[in-house]
């Protein structure tokens, strides 16, 4: 479950921005 | 290509115009919704409906206490140097004057200093405030305190000139605040140009004598309701992205800017989700807050309620300036997830709405701010808004249909995108 409890995130920046982008 | 899909939806296609009539029926309808008022326990009740007709998740309504003040009957006339009717709006929580009103010189400052400069005239004077505009945030305390620091010289009422950019000869209300230990005085907002022209009077070193007559009242605190609706989350559904506007307003116009506008973006950008068959991993929540404008009253509450789940809010949203046309998202939270940030406000790109501003706050959410939770609101022409707030020209010809089609298309694809992308926002 990827969840951000503990400030560590699971992924990198560049993995979140592939992610975000994919919504547009 | 979800956002593509929620912006031509929202501006171009069979949902646009929706958040404007869904809004103008209401106000219509209704009217401004006073806290204490039946006028927000309809709306309220009007709301709850229109929410569960429209299919969304978990719909209900939390009970709070909020506060009862009425305006009642309130006039001031200058009787010298000459007779002139002046408009007024009592602020809110003020005390009323005696039946024959209050009848008194005037002692006008331009600000807290010369008040503590002249202290000694103005006892037993009506205090004029004439203090210039800089902005809403720092002129405000002008309305909020001017009474108190008055009473605290003797005073027996103040006029505050009303807190706006622009003006019209049409005051400008809102809160303001009694201290324990000081007297209480009654305290009304008046225009910049009975302001300035008062200014103009006594720098001519004529005698200003004005009758107020204030009929304002405070009753026992009122029962209320903030009104709550999802779409549940997906995958995390304890998770939340929080998005909201206030439901009451003050006794003028219609309420339609404040915040009627921010309201219905926000049961917009659900609307608009629902209408894409789209649901997002996380829930997203919209909460249509009651007694915003006596601080943040039925907030308040809510957050000691849900404070509990602190962890479980990835970003928290209020729409509490206007709903003009945006020039971008104002935001507060960590530098990771301002990053973050700015790569969803590049969704918007179609829209050339792709800024990301400091300062993303809202009275209902900075509970949430202040104890860590992400933060954002819309930036939008805050001069304009400021023309139109707490005055009797908040009502629907002051909104825009295709500037709220493009706020409520906005705050939708950045709530969902948050609430689905795979990891809360980053926090400090």
């Amino acid at each position: 479950k990827a969840i951000y409890k503990n400030g560590i995130s699971q992924r990198t920046f560049e993995e979140i921005k592939e992610e975000i982008a994919s919504y547009g | 290509d979800v956002a593509k899909a929620i912006i031509n939806l929202a501006v171009y296609g069979k949902s646009q115009n929706r958040s404007y009539e869904r809004l103008a029926l209401l106000v219509d309808t209704v009217g401004p919704r006073l806290s204490g008022s039946k006028n927000l326990e309809k709306a309220i009740q009007i709301m709850y409906q229109n929410l569960q007709e429209n299919g969304l998740d978990n719909v209900h309504l939390e009970p709070v206490k909020i506060p009862h003040w009425e305006r009642g009957e309130e006039s001031a006339v200058m009787l010298q140097p000459r007779i002139h009717k002046m408009a007024i709006l009592g602020l809110g929580s003020s005390i009323g004057t005696p039946p024959e009103g209050i009848t008194a010189e005037v002692l006008v400052v331009t600000s807290f200093n010369e008040l503590q400069q002249r202290a000694p005239e103005a006892k037993g004077k009506i205090v004029v405030y004439n203090q210039p505009y800089v902005t809403y945030a720092e002129t405000v305390q002008y309305r909020v305190q001017g009474a108190v620091e008055a009473a605290k010289v003797g005073a027996l009422a103040t006029l505050i000139r009303s807190v706006a950019s622009f003006s019209i000869y049409s005051p400008h209300t809102g809160i303001q605040e009694y201290q324990d230990g000081v007297p209480k005085i009654p305290t009304a907002c008046i225009t910049v140009e009975d302001a300035e022209m008062m200014s103009r009077m006594a720098s001519h070193g004529l005698k200003i004598v004005i009758q107020l007559k204030m009929g304002a009242k405070t009753y026992p605190d009122a029962d209320s309701f903030n009104t709550v609706a999802e779409i549940t989350g997906s995958k995390y559904p304890e998770q939340v992205v929080l998005v909201s506007g206030h439901l009451d307003s003050w006794d003028v116009g219609q309420g339609a800017l404040d915040d009627g506008g921010g309201a219905f973006i926000s049961w917009e950008a659900l609307s608009l989700i629902k209408d894409l068959g789209l649901r997002p991993k996380r829930t997203l929540r919209m909460v249509l807050w009651t007694a915003e404008e006596q601080g943040g009253i039925g907030a308040y509450q809510y957050y000691q309620l849900h404070k509990v789940n602190i962890s479980n809010y990835s970003l928290v949203m209020e729409s509490d300036s206007g709903t003009f046309l945006p020039t971008g998202l104002q935001f507060t939270g960590s530098t990771k997830a301002r990053v973050i940030m700015e790569e969803v406000m590049k969704l918007l790109q179609p829209l050339n709405i792709t800024q990301v501003f400091s300062g993303g706050e809202g009275t209902d959410i900075n509970f949430w701010i202040q104890a860590g939770v992400p933060g954002a609101s819309i930036c939008d022409d805050l001069y304009k808004y400021f023309s139109f707030h707490h005055t009797n020209g908040d009502t629907m010809t002051a909104m825009n249909p295709k500037e709220m089609n493009v706020a409520a298309a906005l705050w939708a694809v950045v709530a969902f995108v948050v609430a689905d992308m795979e990891e809360m926002l980053p926090r400090e």
